[in-house]
C-alpha cells in the first residue's frame, strides 16, 4: 500500500 | 500509473537517449549546456535519496537508477572525456547555476510537504528541476543554428513534464486525495519555461527549415 507522502512519481 | 505519465517518463528516458546518442555519435557536446546537465544529476541525486529505503516497484526503481547512472554519465564525458570536453562551449555556457541551486534550495526550506530531510531534498529537487532547463536555453540563443538532436533532446525533455501536468490532471480526476501542488505549480512553470522554444521548434518542423532561436 503505498500510502500518499510516498513520492510514487519519478 | 497512467497513460501520461508512462508516456512522460518515456519521453524523459527518450530525451536521455538522444542526448547520449548526440554525444557518443558525433563526440561533441557543442551546444549542450554542462551546467543544465550539472543541474539535472542534482536534481535525481536530491530527489532520489529514498532509493534504497522506499521500494515502489521494480519500474521505479530502474528509472531512478537510470536517470542518476546517465546524468552523471553525461556530466563526466563533458568534464573528463578529452574529445567531448574539447567541443564544449565554456564561453557560452555562462548562467550562474549556483544561484539557482541556492534559491531551489531556499525555498524547499520553507515551501515543502513535511520538514524532514528527505522531503526538503524532494521538493529542493523539484524546484530545482523547473529551472534547470535555463542554462541550455540561454546558450541555444548564444550559439544561434542549434544541431537537430540538441534540438531533439530539449524538445522531448520539456515535453514529458507537459505529459506529467496530463497526469496530474488525470489522476487529480480520479483519486479522492490526491494533491501535489509542489510538483504541479513547479511542473507548469517547468513547462511554461519551454514555451517559446516550443515555439520556434514547431515553425522550423512546419518550414522544415533549421531551428533558430531570436537572441
Amino acid at each position: 500500500e503505498i500510502d500518499d507522502d510516498d513520492h510514487d512519481e519519478l | 500509473m497512467n497513460i501520461f505519465r508512462l508516456a512522460g517518463d518515456m519521453t524523459h528516458l527518450l530525451s536521455i537517449l538522444v542526448l547520449l546518442l548526440k554525444i557518443y555519435a558525433t563526440k561533441s557536446c557543442s551546444g549542450v549546456s554542462r551546467k543544465t546537465q550539472e543541474l539535472y544529476a542534482i536534481v535525481f541525486l536530491a530527489r532520489y535519496l529514498d532509493l534504497f529505503t522506499d521500494f515502489i516497484s521494480v519500474y521505479n526503481t530502474f528509472m531512478k537508477i537510470v536517470f542518476i547512472a546517465s546524468s552523471l554519465a553525461i556530466v563526466w564525458c563533458i568534464r573528463v572525456h578529452p574529445m567531448v570536453k574539447r567541443s564544449y562551449d565554456k564561453d557560452l555556457d555562462t548562467f550562474r547555476h549556483y544561484l539557482l541551486v541556492a534559491a531551489s534550495f531556499l525555498l524547499a526550506l520553507f515551501l515543502h510537504e513535511k520538514f524532514t530531510f528527505l522531503e526538503i531534498f524532494w521538493a529542493f529537487s523539484i524546484y530545482l528541476e523547473a529551472v534547470a532547463i535555463l542554462p541550455q536555453l540561454v546558450l541555444l540563443q548564444r550559439s544561434g543554428n542549434v544541431d537537430n538532436l540538441t534540438g531533439q533532446y530539449v524538445f522531448f525533455l520539456g515535453a514529458y513534464r507537459g505529459l506529467y501536468i496530463l497526469n496530474w490532471i488525470y489522476r487529480y480526476l480520479t483519486e479522492p486525495r490526491f494533491t501535489r501542488w509542489i510538483a504541479c505549480v513547479s511542473g507548469v512553470v517547468q513547462t511554461a519555461l519551454y514555451a517559446d522554444f516550443f515555439y520556434y521548434y514547431f515553425i522550423s518542423w512546419k518550414n522544415n527549415s533549421k531551428l533558430k532561436l531570436p537572441a
